[in-house]
Formats: structure tokens, C-alpha cells, sequence
């Protein structure tokens, strides 16, 4: 989908979806996201933010969407 | 939002590296 394939283009939905300042957590993903390891969640969010769809908040396991704002 | 200035400022300074990350890729696409 758009270039990113059912995982980075589920992570990145729910990065998208969340509104607070400092964004989703990695917890926040694996608790969400049941059937995909933390590896896979891990280097969606790696890929994700290399390629500018995302950047890390107030720390490296807080991410928000440059789409969201 | 609880967060101080400077967690402010190094959050909008990784959205501006964000999107000129996206914006390099979408121009190297077309």
C-alpha cells in the first residue's frame, strides 16, 4: 500500500491516529498490534521514520506522524 | 502537554529532519 507494505502500513495508521504531544510508544504498538513481534514492529518504526513518515518525540520509543499535525 | 520548551523545540526539530527526509525520497520517486 503506497510503497509500505501490511505491517509498516499498520504501524504507521496507528502512529498517525494518536494525537498527544509526545506520540505513540513502542508499547503502545506491540499492545495494540497482538499478532506482530516486537522485532517487526521494531523495524517498521526504523523504516518508517528513515523514509520521513515519522520522527521520534521525547525520546527513541515515542513516535508521532509527520502526516498527524 | 506537559512537555517543557526544550522537549518542544527538539520535537519540532525532528519533524522538520522528518519531512525533509520525505520530502528527498518523494522527489528522488518522480
Amino acid at each position: 500500500v503506497n510503497g509500505l507494505t501490511m505491517h509498516q502500513s499498520q504501524v504507521l495508521n496507528l502512529i498517525k491516529s494518536c494525537h498527544s504531544p509526545e506520540g505513540v510508544s513502542l508499547q503502545d504498538l506491540k499492545a495494540q498490534l497482538h499478532s506482530m513481534s516486537a522485532s517487526t514492529i521494531k523495524q517498521a518504526v526504523e523504516f518508517l521514520s528513515s523514509e520521513g513518515h515519522i520522527y521520534s518525540t521525547v525520546d527513541d520509543d515515542h513516535y508521532k506522524s509527520t502526516d498527524a499535525d | 502537554s506537559g512537555l517543557t520548551e526544550e522537549q518542544k523545540r527538539r520535537i519540532e526539530e525532528n519533524r522538520q529532519l522528518a519531512l525533509a527526509r520525505r520530502a528527498e525520497r518523494l522527489a528522488a520517486q518522480r
